[in-house]
């Protein structure tokens, strides 16, 4: 049984669905308590305001928190404990669709579970894979993880709004970043509670307002 | 060939080693970007302060980052990359412990990969297991997260200087894992940039001034 063929037949079962019912996606990986969750939410606040119908899978360890703060935010979401694993994987993922009638939705999210890792060798089909970090866990992560970044469509830097209070130049990350994926991609500036750059985080993700 | 079976039996070796050269040692785990690296250059300088010779073991997925700033610190230190792995084992630590004079030191400080997930299941055989999280990543920490704070000794809750500016109360935390080990351990507060907690740190880990 090879894990990673696995993962890759199911992830394109899961690709292929989502484009036969027309769903956009994204997998949100990224740090512990970079603000996944909060951009999740506060991402299908912006988009179901647009008409979208917004759907997400909760991706944790175990627990409900992430899923129970998606419903209060009006997702239709399912809940997804993944146990000992510390990444979500294909397997889990085409499991949780069975749970979701992807003709009510639009929009795709999934929040995997903190780790900047293993995430990067388990696709799980959708259309976007996205990079969450933030500004709180210190200037090196991008030369720390270039894996993650390099298995990945877009990076999103959130809480730059208190980047004075933790001494942290978001500069340095953009331009590792940019480094890393050689002058070609931009890293995407957010704060999402406060809602600065959202608007910028969903054009990256395709679900602009011209998307 | 039993991974975990394995892992436990290199433990034992590492555990016998450093305890017939009677040197103190603590696995520091965590979440990315608590501030393990900070904790232990900031103790390894307080320790030197009285005299102890302070050796640690880097563990990174790839790169010297921490390594180069843990030598900065006056730390007799070793760069352990992980490559693909998201967690230290005692295997790798086995290894890493050949490439110290284990008589020139009296504590070692092993930094774990940023993890609150699989460093739970591989003991590396130190006396002591911390887990490092800060208010940074949010107030969800324990709860979600349970077993890495069973399965360890400490638990250090780090940048409490800036939980104002992150809305978070770190009374949540403290109150969860009272709650987590029923009600006999107390999570440890610092900050350790500016140094204040770092005695009670030190303290935990039986490294304070009578320890
Ligand atoms: N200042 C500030 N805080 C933020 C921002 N985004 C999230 N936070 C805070 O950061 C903490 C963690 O946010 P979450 O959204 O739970 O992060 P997460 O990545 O989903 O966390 P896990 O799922 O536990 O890995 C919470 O206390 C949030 O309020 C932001 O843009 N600015
Ligand atoms: N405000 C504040 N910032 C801190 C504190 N401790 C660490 N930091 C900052 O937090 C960021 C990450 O600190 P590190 O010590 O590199 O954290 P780490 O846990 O070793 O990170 P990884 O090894 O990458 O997982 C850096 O920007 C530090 O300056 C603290 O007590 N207060
Ligand atoms: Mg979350
Ligand atoms: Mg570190
Ligand atoms: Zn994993
Ligand atoms: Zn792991």
């Amino acid at each position: 049984y090879d894990v990673l063929q696995e993962n890759h037949k199911k992830a394109r079962e899961n690709y292929r669905a989502l484009m036969e019912h027309d769903v956009k996606s994204v997998d949100f990986m990224g740090s512990i308590g970079a603000g996944k969750t909060t951009i999740v939410c506060e991402l299908a606040k912006l988009l179901s305001k647009r008409g979208l119908r917004i759907g997400a899978i909760a991706g944790d360890v175990t627990g409900r928190d992430d899923f129970d703060r998606m419903v209060a935010a009006g997702v239709t979401a399912v809940n997804c404990n993944t146990g000992k694993e510390c990444h979500l994987d294909a397997v889990m993922v085409n499991k949780a669709l069975k749970e979701l009638d992807l003709d009510a939705i639009d929009v795709l999210f999934v929040e995997n579970v903190g780790n900047l890792v293993c995430p990067a060798d388990f696709p799980l089909g959708t259309d976007y894979r996205a990079v969450v970090i933030s500004v709180t866990e210190g200037d090196d992560m991008v030369r720390k993880h270039p894996d993650i970044f390099l298995h990945s469509d877009v990076a999103v830097l959130n809480k730059v709004g208190i980047s004075d209070a933790v001494g942290v130049d978001p500069g340095i990350l953009v331009k590792d970043y940019e480094r890393l994926t050689g002058g070609v991609k931009k890293m995407v500036l957010c704060d999402a509670k406060s809602g600065n750059g959202l608007e910028e985080v969903a054009e990256a993700l395709g679900l602009g307002v011209v998307g």
